[in-house]
């Protein structure tokens, strides 16, 4: 289940620059 | 006899240089008109699209919650809707896709 840590980490990312 | 030569340096008159000093003030914000309790109401989101991240982040299981349950918890919304809602909350990074398109689970989950 290596896709949901990589989804997830790349959704924080996201999260991330949405919120800046 | 006096020459009297008046050095007239007068004519100050410096040309009219009217410098406009009107600027279109830009604020600092980007036009969100966040009035409140709205459709649009806590972080940006839609109700639609709060209600779906509610129940995302309500779910425990480690692989997420599958658009099917999404649909079956949200009677009354058709799942075209549910999958727009979560196609917007995943490009925001609010949730992702576990094991396939189908499943999605929340990022912020406290």
């Amino acid at each position: 289940l290596d896709r949901i840590a990589r989804n997830k980490r790349a959704a924080l990312e996201k999260l991330a620059l949405a919120q800046t | 006899s006096k020459p009297q030569t008046m050095s007239s340096a007068g004519g100050g008159m410096t040309g009219g240089m009217m410098t406009p000093m009107s600027r279109p003030a830009m604020g600092g914000m980007g036009g969100g008109g966040y009035t409140g309790a709205n459709d649009m109401a806590y972080n940006g989101l839609s109700a639609n699209q709060n209600q779906v991240l509610s129940l995302i982040r309500g779910c425990p299981e480690p692989q997420g919650i599958s658009i099917h349950d999404l649909r079956q918890r949200l009677s009354g919304m058709s799942v075209p809707v549910i999958k727009q809602a979560v196609e917007f909350l995943s490009n925001e990074g609010h949730i992702f896709s576990t094991i396939d398109e189908d499943h999605y689970k929340s990022t912020d989950n406290d």
